[in-house]
C-alpha cells in the first residue's frame, strides 16, 4: 500500500537531493584528489630524471674508460700469436657446433641462413677480439644506444603529455573552490608555455 | 553547497566538461604512445648475466655475436681467454686488466641504468592510469552536470513508496522506493525491513541505492 503523503514525499525528496549533492561534492573533490596524486607522481618523476641523468653520466664515463683501454690494447702487437691462432682454430667449431644447437632448441627459427652468417663472422674474427672481450663491449654499446632511445622516446611523450595536463590543470574547475560565484566561461586558456609537469630548465636531450 | 550546480552556469558547465575529455584523452594517447610504437623496447641487459635466452636469440640473429657468449662451453675458448702474455708483454696484461675491470663496472653500472629506466617508465604508467581515473571521475560529475540542468529543483525525486511481504511464506516486510534521480528514467530501489522508514539513514540509504542503479546503467 501507498504510504506517504505528498508532503513526506517532498521531505523525503529533499532528503535524498542532499545526499545526491554530498556526492556530487564528494566527486568533484575526487577529481582534485586525482590532479593532487598527478602532480605528486610527476615530482616524482623529475627527481627520477635527475637521478637517471647522474647514473647515464656515469655509465658513459665507464663506458669511455672501457673503449680507452680497448684502444690502448688494440694498439699492442698483437703477442702470444701463435698460441692464439691455434687456440682460434679449435674454439671456432666447437663455438659454431654449441651455437647451432643452442638455437635449433631454443630459437625455434630456421638455422641455416644464421649457420652460414655464423661461419662467415668466425672466419672474419680474429681470436684478439675475443681475448679483449669485445662481445661484451659491443653488447654494452648497443644496449647504450637502446637506453639513449628509450629515454628519449619517453620524455618526448612526457613533453606532450604534460603540456595537455598543464592546460587542464590551470582551468578554473581546478584552482576555484566550486561554490566560487563566479560564472565559468567555457574552456579558452590562454596558450602558455607547459611548465606544470616541466620544469623551465628542460633537460639537454 | 553545490546546489544547484548554476554556479557552474548550465551550458558552460557541459561545454566546460567535453574538452576535459578530449584533453585528458590526448595527454593519455600522448602517454601511452611510445610503448605501442615497436621501435620502443628496452635494453635486454639480462645477457649481461647470459640470463636472457630471448636476447641471445636476437643477437644470433642479428649478428652472431650472441654465439660469442656461449664461450663458456668450449674449452678452447675459455683458453684463449686465459692465454697470459705478460711475459711477452708485461704492460700489455696490465692494459687487459684495465680494459676487464672498467669492463665489468661499465656492465653493472648499465644494468642499473636499465633498472632506472623501468622504474621511470613506471612512472608513466602510474601517470597514464591516473589520467584514467581522471576521465571515469569527470565522466561521472560532467554527466550529473549535464543532468542538472532540468527544471526540478530536486536531484532525487521520490515518487512512491510501497510496502509488502518480499516472499509469501516469510512475514519479513520490504520498502520499494521508487525515484528519479535528475531526469533519468525511474529507479526501484528496495530497503530491507532492518533499514525501517523511520530510521533517520533511510533516505540515504535509499539516494545510496539510486546512485549505484544510476552508475552501473551509466557505465
Amino acid at each position: 500500500e501507498q504510504l506517504v503523503s505528498d508532503n513526506e514525499l517532498e521531505e523525503m525528496s529533499t532528503q535524498g537531493s542532499k545526499y545526491i549533492n554530498k556526492e556530487i561534492q564528494n566527486a568533484v573533490q575526487g577529481v582534485k584528489q586525482i590532479k593532487t596524486l598527478i602532480e605528486k607522481t610527476n615530482a616524482e618523476r623529475k627527481s627520477l630524471l635527475n637521478v637517471l641523468e647522474e647514473a647515464k653520466k656515469k655509465k658513459e664515463d665507464a663506458l669511455d674508460e672501457t673503449r680507452d683501454s680497448e684502444m690502448k690494447l688494440k694498439a699492442y702487437p698483437e703477442v702470444c700469436n701463435e698460441t692464439m691462432m691455434a687456440l682460434w682454430e679449435e674454439c671456432k667449431p666447437c663455438l659454431k657446433q654449441t651455437c647451432m644447437k643452442f638455437y635449433a632448441r631454443v630459437c625455434r627459427s630456421g638455422s641455416g641462413l644464421v649457420g652460414r652468417q655464423l661461419e662467415e663472422f668466425l672466419n672474419q674474427s680474429s681470436p684478439f677480439y675475443f681475448w679483449m672481450n669485445g662481445d661484451r663491449i659491443d653488447s654494452l654499446l648497443e644496449s647504450d644506444r637502446q637506453q639513449s632511445h628509450v629515454l628519449d622516446a619517453m620524455q618526448d611523450s612526457f613533453t606532450r603529455a604534460s603540456s595537455i595536463m598543464d592546460t587542464l590543470f590551470q582551468d578554473r574547475f581546478f584552482t576555484h573552490e566550486p561554490q566560487d560565484t563566479h560564472f565559468f566561461p567555457p574552456l579558452g586558456f590562454p596558450h602558455r608555455r607547459s611548465h606544470f609537469l616541466y620544469p623551465k630548465s628542460r633537460l639537454v636531450r | 553547497s553545490l546546489l544547484p550546480f548554476s554556479h557552474y552556469g548550465p551550458l558552460s558547465f557541459h561545454n566546460m566538461f567535453q574538452p576535459f575529455f578530449e584533453m585528458i584523452h590526448q595527454a593519455q594517447q600522448a602517454m601511452d604512445a611510445p610503448f605501442h610504437s615497436s621501435a620502443f623496447q628496452f635494453p635486454d641487459t639480462d645477457f649481461l648475466r647470459g640470463d636472457d635466452d630471448r636476447a641471445v636469440c636476437k643477437e644470433i640473429r642479428h649478428n652472431s655475436t650472441g654465439c660469442l657468449k656461449m664461450k663458456g662451453q668450449c674449452d678452447k675458448c675459455q683458453e684463449i681467454l686465459s692465454v697470459d702474455c705478460s711475459t711477452n708483454n708485461p704492460a700489455q696484461a696490465h692494459l687487459r686488466q684495465e680494459l676487464n675491470d672498467s669492463l665489468l663496472v661499465a656492465e653493472r653500472l648499465t644494468q642499473h641504468y636499465n633498472e632506472l629506466l623501468q622504474s621511470y617508465q613506471r612512472k608513466m604508467f602510474n601517470t597514464s592510469s591516473l589520467l584514467e581515473q581522471l576521465n571515469e571521475q569527470f565522466n561521472w560529475v560532467s554527466q550529473l552536470a549535464n543532468l542538472t540542468q532540468g527544471e526540478d529543483q530536486y536531484y532525487l525525486r521520490v515518487s512512491t513508496v510501497t510496502t509488502h511481504s518480499s516472499d509469501s511464506d516469510t512475514p519479513s516486510r520490504v520498502t520499494e522506493v521508487v525515484v528519479k534521480l535528475f531526469d533519468s528514467d525511474p529507479i526501484t530501489v528496495v530497503i530491507p525491513e532492518e533499514v525501517s522508514r523511520d530510521n533517520p539513514k533511510f533516505m540515504d540509504t535509499v539516494a545510496e541505492k539510486a546512485l549505484q542503479e544510476y552508475r552501473r546503467k551509466t557505465r
